[in-house]
């Protein structure tokens, strides 16, 4: 199985178009392996990015930098994806 | 015994599959399993037919799970095939449809997606075909359709998320909707279902065009939402895929409105705003049964205005 130990992702109420440019520079910045959940599109819609943990620090420095405030949405996403499979397999068994 | 069945749960293939066998058995005057063709890596793709009679009668499709990561849309899919087998004869309007259209279900449009997602890589969006020359795998089945096919939101790189693969209708899994979808030739609505951030949309994708019948799309997407919110409140935005999120070519419904089926939306299901694609389990129930109000609007408006 593919591991996402430490990963986060992270939300960012975007306020302003040089934002969201900003963003769109993240996004094609291939090495950091981001997955957009949600594209920076507009000052309307949120961008929600999963971050490898290996990406964190990178990332959050260049939030930081430019000034765009963001919050984490999921702090480690293999914990949640333990609990998802957790509970697959007991409603498996009960269904058994 | 589909009672026995936890609609509130997420389930592997087989188990859906498994569970879609005793659908049908239950509601053998309703519901039949066609096997429209094989995925990339040999796996059935079945789609559940609704029908009360008739041959090629006017018809409604809807897909759910393309993007094989977005599982509350496949859990949706399970629920509402459920919905229309226990509610036909029941609900006055929904057998009154039945009994002059037929419904087309793909609840898993992309299987080898989803069999990805539990086995190897939760986070897999993409279909498994390899690419000559890549060491990436994988096409986005909704930029693959033909309908601005290779234009802007769609990616050249085999690894990107959104790669649109190498030519038009190249996935075997988008192929075998088109060519069911052509075969039959009486659709009158398409309708796909992703997740998440809560939106319905009608085409275009690849252009920012307002298509000829967009007063009257965005008119009944915004009647289908207004129901769907009346549940739990939940808010959705209605708009062109261009307009409300972004340029995205080779998308089912541009192609689907394109080969002039007039009624073509998508969804994207509800986004709690704290797990996206690890939606919790709980929230399958109250998400499919609030997407079912606007999917029941939008199928009578089908029904109502022919065209």
């Amino acid at each position: 199985d593919r591991i996402f130990t430490g990963d986060q992702v992270i939300r960012i109420d975007v306020q302003s178009k040089e934002q969201v440019q900003l963003l769109r520079a993240l996004e094609t910045e291939e090495e950091l392996e981001l997955d957009f959940w949600l594209h920076p599109v507009s000052t309307e819609r949120p961008v929600d990015i999963r971050v490898p943990r290996s990406s964190l620090s990178s990332v959050k420095g260049y939030l930081h930098d430019h000034n765009i405030p963001f919050t984490v949405m999921i702090d480690d996403l293999q914990e949640l994806l333990n609990q998802e499979r957790a509970e697959m397999e007991v409603n498996q068994m009960m269904e058994r | 015994n589909t009672k026995s069945f936890n609609f509130g749960a997420y389930h592997r293939l087989e188990t859906i599959y498994s569970w879609m066998d005793t659908l049908v058995a239950q509601h053998s005057n309703l519901v039949t399993k066609l096997e429209i063709g094989r995925s990339y890596e040999n796996r059935p793709m079945y789609v559940l037919k609704f029908s009360t009679g008739g041959n090629k009668r006017p018809a409604i499709w809807i897909d759910t799970g393309i993007h094989s990561r977005e599982w509350v849309s496949q859990a949706t899919g399970v629920w509402t095939a459920n919905k229309i087998a226990t509610d036909y004869g029941r609900d006055a309007s929904l057998t009154s449809l039945l009994n002059t259209m037929d419904i087309y279900m793909l609840i898993l449009a992309n299987p080898d997606g989803y069999v990805h997602t539990h086995t190897h890589d939760r986070m897999w969006r993409k279909t498994r075909s390899q690419i000559p020359g890549s060491v990436c795998r994988g096409v986005d089945p909704n930029r693959n359709w033909d309908a601005g096919f290779g234009g802007p939101g769609a990616s050249s790189s085999p690894c990107s998320e959104s790669y649109h693969g190498p030519s038009a209708h190249s996935e075997v899994e988008v192929k075998n909707v088109v060519n069911l979808i052509k075969s039959h030739g009486n659709f009158k609505a398409f309708i796909s279902v992703h997740a998440y951030s809560q939106l319905l949309m009608y085409p275009y994708g690849y252009s920012c065009w307002n298509v000829p019948h967009q007063p009257e799309l965005d008119s009944v997407g915004r009647a289908a939402v207004k129901k769907l919110t009346s549940l739990y409140g939940t808010q959705y935005k209605v708009g062109s895929i261009c307009n409300i999120i972004y340029p995205a070519s080779g998308g089912s419904i541009d192609w689907s409105y394109d080969t002039g089926i007039k009624y073509s939306f998508a969804f994207e299901l509800r986004d709690t705003g704290r797990y996206g694609f690890i939606l919790p389990a709980n929230q399958i129930i109250p998400t499919a049964s609030e997407t079912w109000l606007a999917l029941k609007h939008i199928m009578e408006y089908v029904r109502d205005d022919p065209y």
